[in-house]
């Protein structure tokens, strides 16, 4: 999800 | 990805990795709480729920596997394996799930990015992450005696927290609109649960000793 940076971390 | 991120990965897989070993050939769960790696199952179940809906890469999907399998599978074991429950501390690992998990559940209901499904839990296993640690520490205090492999798993585990904010400290200075709020102070909230173990860990390691925590 490229409009929420957080959600491509673990 | 930079490198402040692939090292706390490495390091939050390497604590899984370690304790999986203890548990594997040793056959031994002493002085780990079943309680924080139930919370660990929940918190990667309810983090996880987009695996099959949000793509990012081969690699982040991977870990999320790894992380789901391991944490289910050292649960099993502390549970279900004969040899292994034999040396579960049972009565010292009191923690009480609901304590923890209830405060969660209010404070992502009311503080989230987005008031959707998967964003809310997104939040939850956020806030759940940061305060799942407690009873494993509570155990160490308990039972004060604290083996190598145990040790090391909490301190590889601190590791990875620590990475982590580096991680956002460098992609807030070079990736445009990167503000995580929530993500940063539970984070942070989680990295100073460690602050104490971390000492008495160095403290041993300066002076080659066993690890004990004070009474």
């Amino acid at each position: 999800d490229s409009a929420n940076g957080s959600h491509d971390e673990l | 990805m930079n490198i402040f991120r692939l090292a706390g990965d490495m390091t939050h897989l390497a604590s899984v990795l370690v304790l999986l070993l203890k548990i594997h050939t040793i056959k031994s769960c002493a002085g780990v709480s079943l309680k924080t790696q139930e919370l660990y199952v929940i918190v990667f179940a309810t983090r996880y729920l987009d695996i099959f809906t949000s793509f990012v890469s081969i690699y982040n999907s991977l870990m999320k596997l790894i992380f789901l399998g391991s944490s289910f599978s050292i649960v099993w074991y502390m549970r279900y394996h004969k040899a292994v429950h034999r040396t579960y501390d049972r009565e010292q690992d009191t923690f009480r799930h609901w304590f923890l998990m209830l405060p969660c559940i209010l404070l992502a209901l009311l503080i989230h990015e987005k008031f959707t499904f998967f964003e809310v839990m997104w939040t939850f296993s956020l806030y759940l992450e940061a305060v799942a640690i407690l009873p494993q520490l509570v155990l160490l205090q308990r039972t004060r005696n604290i083996d190598n492999l145990t040790g090391q798993y909490i301190f590889l585990l601190g590791g990875y927290r620590g990475f982590y904010i580096l991680n956002w400290i460098y992609r807030y200075f070079t990736e445009p609109h990167y503000v995580h709020w929530i993500t940063w102070i539970s984070g942070l909230v989680q990295t100073l649960l460690y602050a104490d173990f971390f000492y008495y860990y160095f403290l041993s390691w300066k002076n080659n000793k066993k690890l004990q925590l004070p009474a």
